[in-house]
């Protein structure tokens, strides 16, 4: 029974025992990315951990912040990355990148982008809660952050993406529906992270899709040879398809994974917030993990896992739960009415393919 | 002249208010996208070492690595360089890969710099931030069609959070 999703539920869903922690003895390291000029404050941190951490080590404190920290009150999206980054990965050098005090006339995300350009040695994985419709953005602007993630890609940075928290999104083209696919969410470089939720919110059951749980189709990226197959799977045997000019079906499909995304408690400004919902919390715990699988492989002389989907999809999810039950949401109107993607077996545009099962996930991805 | 951006979609958020144009005194800081090399040989590079069945998986590039591949020609370096000093601008930052760079001006020296554009103030989001943004689309001169991707810092507002905090739900049977 539980009032909420935190670390040791969280740990016990993924089955991650108290020995799944990082050793401290690596140059493993992980980032959280918000573009929100919300602050951070490491006193939330430390009473998040002192109310739920423990029973698993962790670090007190992140290793590095980016970005000027104020004493402005804290945000709750920067206080929910840092403790679920650090609690899922947890005893791994965390930075915290945030973009507090850059000049008026400056792109945040942008500004992140030119630090990924800028620095020689950079954390293995950086989860980032940043989206935009695609439609809303110049492709020459979309095209070359897109390049930029190739850059990262190449380097064997691991880059985690929320899926969004509009489900299939909507808009309105020359008077018909259609589904609203978002950016970086919607880039073939990025590992994008879908949401769910327990079946019974006060028990740890088996996961069923959040309705909110962004996913679709690009409009802008055709569909990259690694998850043709898994697609076309999906395209063939969903017994609950939308109508076919609500989507690209040749373009990017997304999210390629998944983690709860439902009912969290978070610590800002000192306060204990239940109940705090949205893919931003999804990512930092698959972040968090992926992280922890880093840590095997350094500690076995592997390299990291750098761009993650062309294995993922090779290995057609194994070591993920397969969330196979529920809908997300999409356009209010009799024809889909408000019904978006459904998921089902294997890969779906909801959840992708599926949750991470710790032990699971670290023997398909441990060599080579 | 030619606009770079012309499909990007320029809107007031909601919740962003305008308070007025920029004194065209005031200095702003812009990032220019330059044109990058060899991107075929980027994207093949990716594949080589993200697929485990390659002999190459797991063997990344490093930033000098990255940078060489990619780094602008040096007609481009030089080009887009005399542009920004002969408009007065100063304090330009570059970054490893020499495919940003962020350059300080004044609102007028922009303005003349990107015809169409005109900075506005505004303020908006939860965290009542301040921004320097155009409501107008920015032109380039042609002859730096094949140099600049885009001008960041125009266009773009920042992202607002998504998160929610939901009723808590409702019980199944009783919760003691």
């Amino acid at each position: 029974l539980h009032l909420g999703v935190t670390p040791s539920v969280l740990r016990q869903r993924y089955n991650l025992t108290a020995q799944d922690v990082g050793s401290g003895t690596t140059n493993n390291s992980q980032a959280c990315a918000q573009f929100l000029e919300q602050y951070f404050h490491d006193s939330d941190l430390t009473e998040f951990m002192r109310l739920f951490g423990s029973d698993f080590a962790h670090q007190a404190s992140v290793a590095k912040v980016v970005g000027k920290q104020g004493r402005g009150r804290a945000g709750i999206e920067a206080s929910l990355d840092v403790e679920y980054l650090m609690s899922a990965g947890a005893n791994i050098s965390t930075w915290v990148y945030s973009s507090p005090g850059r000049h008026e006339a400056q792109e945040p995300f942008l500004q992140w982008l030119l630090l990924l350009s800028n620095q020689s040695t950079l954390p293995h994985v950086h989860t980032v809660s940043y989206g935009d419709d695609e439609d809303s953005l110049s492709s020459v602007y979309i095209q070359r952050v897109n390049t930029e993630f190739m850059k990262a890609a190449a380097r064997g940075l691991t880059l985690l993406f929320a899926s969004g928290d509009t489900g299939a999104g909507c808009w309105s083209v020359s008077g018909k529906h259609k589904f609203r696919p978002s950016f970086p969410a919607s880039s073939p470089y990025v590992t994008t992270v879908g949401g769910t939720s327990f079946r019974n919110p006060f028990l740890i059951t088996n996961e069923v899709v959040d309705y909110i749980s962004g996913g679709g189709f690009s409009n802008v990226f055709p569909q990259p040879s690694y998850q043709e197959e898994a697609v076309a799977q999906f395209l063939k045997s969903s017994s609950h398809l939308p109508p076919s000019s609500y989507f690209n079906a040749s373009g990017r499909a997304y999210p390629d994974v998944a983690a709860l995304s439902d009912g969290y408690w978070v610590v800002s400004n000192k306060v204990p917030i239940p109940w705090v919902s949205g893919t931003s919390a999804s990512t930092p715990v698959f972040g968090g993990i992926l992280s922890l699988i880093n840590e095997h492989r350094i500690l076995n002389g592997r390299p990291p896992l750098g761009f993650l989907n062309p294995r993922l999809y090779q290995q057609h999810g194994a070591g993920l739960f397969d969330v196979t039950h529920g809908c997300h949401e999409s356009c209010l109107n009799e024809e889909v009415e408000g019904q978006g993607f459904c998921s089902g077996p294997g890969w779906d545009p909801v959840t992708g393919w599926g949750t991470p099962n710790f032990p699971a996930l670290l023997k398909t991805l441990l060599n080579p | 002249t030619y606009s770079p951006e012309p499909d990007q979609r320029w809107m007031l958020p909601p919740g962003w208010v305008s308070l007025g144009r920029v004194d065209s005194e005031e200095e702003l800081s812009l990032t220019f996208a330059l044109k990058q090399q060899n991107l075929e040989r980027l994207s093949e590079l990716v594949q080589v070492v993200s697929d485990p069945n390659s002999p190459q998986y797991g063997k990344y590039l490093t930033l000098e690595d990255v940078a060489e591949l990619v780094q602008p020609s040096p007609l481009t370096l030089r080009t887009v360089r005399k542009w920004l000093l002969a408009a007065g601008a100063r304090n330009c930052h570059s970054v490893t890969t020499q495919d940003f760079l962020t350059c300080w001006l004044s609102v007028w020296q922009a303005e003349l710099l990107l015809p169409g554009a005109e900075f506005h103030r505004y303020v908006g989001g939860p965290a009542e931030t301040h921004v320097v943004r155009s409501p107008h689309p920015y032109q380039l001169p042609q002859a730096l069609a094949p140099h600049v991707d885009f001008v960041g810092g125009l266009h773009r507002f920042p992202p607002t959070s998504s998160l929610r905090q939901r009723p808590k739900p409702q019980g199944v049977g009783t919760v003691g």
